[in-house]
């Protein structure tokens, strides 16, 4: 109904906008939502302005920037309706050294609200977390190893 | 609740039996290019009933079945079993842990199977309506899939939206 | 041969003129997230004669010239010029350098010059014939497109070989 | 013409199986090329089989190997038909240590055939070579530093 889905986004857009504001400093991002009786036609922008810069299209953004985009609106979801658990597959491969920090940081904070399951070739990721798990493949088959770590 | 346990039987590159204990927290899994660790992904969208097999980075359902290898002839089935803990009840149903499972045969007839007995795709998602697993497009960020996420049209992004309200 | 100088000026975030200078060997660009790096590709890919602007990420041509920032107004045209060596003739022309610039104005207006001497898109097609660079899809991957390249149909893939040959 | 295309496939795949050799170790790749007459009818097909494995169609590859598939094609027509200069726009996000050893090893070996450009947050890449360029933005313009390094 009209009324769940207007409350339900003005509360996701208020997260979004204070995750933004973690993940570009001093910049801000807001989510506009466009109503119709017609489902089709209902429409949700994105809208991000980095400290500086003028630039309006998403796609005009970078791959780090529209990494850290991604994450920003995920978590906002998540923060209104988390899910069982979320997984994030090497999201972090587009990311400076500056943002890989911001990242590790934006999952400890959720990691309260969902179990998170997330794939990384960077020791700077997986060292921050607790339960590690080694995959190898030998002879074509794939094995998997817990490495648990202790706190 | 949280997924306790994954059961993988000869789906994509996991030709042995594996099963992996999870915890509540992060998880993190490492080790070198082309080990398996994306398909333990698509172990879990499978699982949960994706029924596009592009998804699932497969032309065909056979795709997703062990193939073989130096080691092993091709096997003749797969079979994914998620365990979740249910203390919180998250699911609607009287147990302390609830277990989906999915099995494919080469032939492919395919089979679903919840705390062990047979049912449809349409009561796995039933079971999984309100845990936020119904939609996983807002869930799992797959590899090298950010850009595409972020290029849909404005008026299909708004199905998060309306899946969280 | 190659390339020895690139000059940028408000292409995309190259709001003040900017002057890069090049050797033989390897030249690495480091620098944070949405600096600029990949801007300077696509000014090299423009500049020889690209006429997609999605594959230099716009939606039109216009998303190419600086639409300023904090500190600037948005500039009224965008222009790049390569300088390159050419002691090895690689171009058929009778100089130690060659130079290719293209500029646009915001009216849509585009013009390319070689050496200096306005020219068109045919004649810079032309000079780049046996370079290497008349078809940029072998001699440039761009940032998260190796999957997009490789899934490409098998009769698509046929262009690389025949450009080649 | 057929004649010209067959004979440069084949030096293209002799390259192509000699670099996948390396990149694979105990693996191997070949080309394989289906002429006709009809240029739209031409098909050329990539095969590669890393040590121990039986998969066959190219999608079922993870991010990484397509990485070093698409390396091995990409320096196989080079060797055949050096371009004035090649660029590469952060080609090694998905290689894991030992992958982005054997990518900077790759590059050593063309750096010769002709100029190589390239982007990578990865230090282990770009301190491997001897012209680093730092680009900042500051209030939203991009600038370039140049930062010559001894050899
Ligand atoms: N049906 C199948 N049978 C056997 N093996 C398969 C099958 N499908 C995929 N594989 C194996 O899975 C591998 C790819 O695994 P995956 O994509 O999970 O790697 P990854 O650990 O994510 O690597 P990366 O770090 O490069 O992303 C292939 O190389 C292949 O060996
Ligand atoms: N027309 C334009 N006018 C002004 N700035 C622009 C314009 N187009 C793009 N930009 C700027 O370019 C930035 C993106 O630059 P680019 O993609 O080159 O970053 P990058 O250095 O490659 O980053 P990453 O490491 O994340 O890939 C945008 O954030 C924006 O500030
Ligand atoms: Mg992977
Ligand atoms: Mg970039």
């Amino acid at each position: 109904s009209k009324k769940l889905l207007t409350k339900t986004f003005k509360v996701i857009n208020k997260n979004f906008a204070q995750i933004t504001a973690t993940l570009f400093p001093q910049g801000r991002g807001h989510l506009e939502l466009e109503y119709s009786r017609n489902p089709a036609e209902r429409k949700a922008k994105i809208f991000v302005q980095p400290q500086g810069k003028q630039v309006k299209k998403l796609n005009l953004f970078s791959g780090g920037e529209k990494t850290l985009i991604m994450l920003a609106l995920m978590f906002a979801i998540f923060m209104t309706r988390p899910s069982i658990f979320c997984i994030l597959d090497e999201a972090d491969a587009a990311l400076d050294d500056e943002n890989l920090s911001q990242f590790v940081k934006l999952i400890e904070k959720f990691k309260g609200k969902s179990q998170v399951l997330l794939i990384s070739h960077n020791r700077k990721t997986f060292q921050s977390f607790e339960y590690i798990y080694g995959v190898t493949m030998r002879g074509g088959i794939s094995k998997v190893f817990s490495l648990k770590v202790d706190e | 609740m949280y997924l306790k346990k994954l059961h993988i039987k000869s789906f994509k590159g996991f030709g042995d039996k594996t099963e992996i204990q999870f915890y509540e927290g992060v998880g993190a899994f490492v080790g070198p290019n082309g080990c398996g660790k994306s398909n333990i992904i698509d172990a879990i969208k499978w699982c949960l009933g994706e029924q596009k097999v592009s998804e699932l980075r497969g032309e065909r359902m056979e795709d997703l079945i062990f193939t073989g290898s130096s080691l092993s002839q091709p096997h003749g089935f797969a079979e994914v079993e998620m365990i979740f803990d249910n203390s919180t009840k998250i699911f609607e149903l009287p147990y302390q842990e609830v277990s989906i499972k999915r099995r494919l045969y080469r032939s492919g007839e395919m089979s679903y199977f919840m705390n062990g007995l047979a049912s449809r795709l349409k009561d796995i998602h039933g079971l999984l309506e309100n845990t936020g697993l119904a939609d996983l497009s807002y869930s799992i960020i797959a590899q090298g899939k950010i850009d595409k996420m972020l290029s849909a049209d404005d008026s299909e992004r708004i199905i998060l939206f309306e899946e969280a309200a």
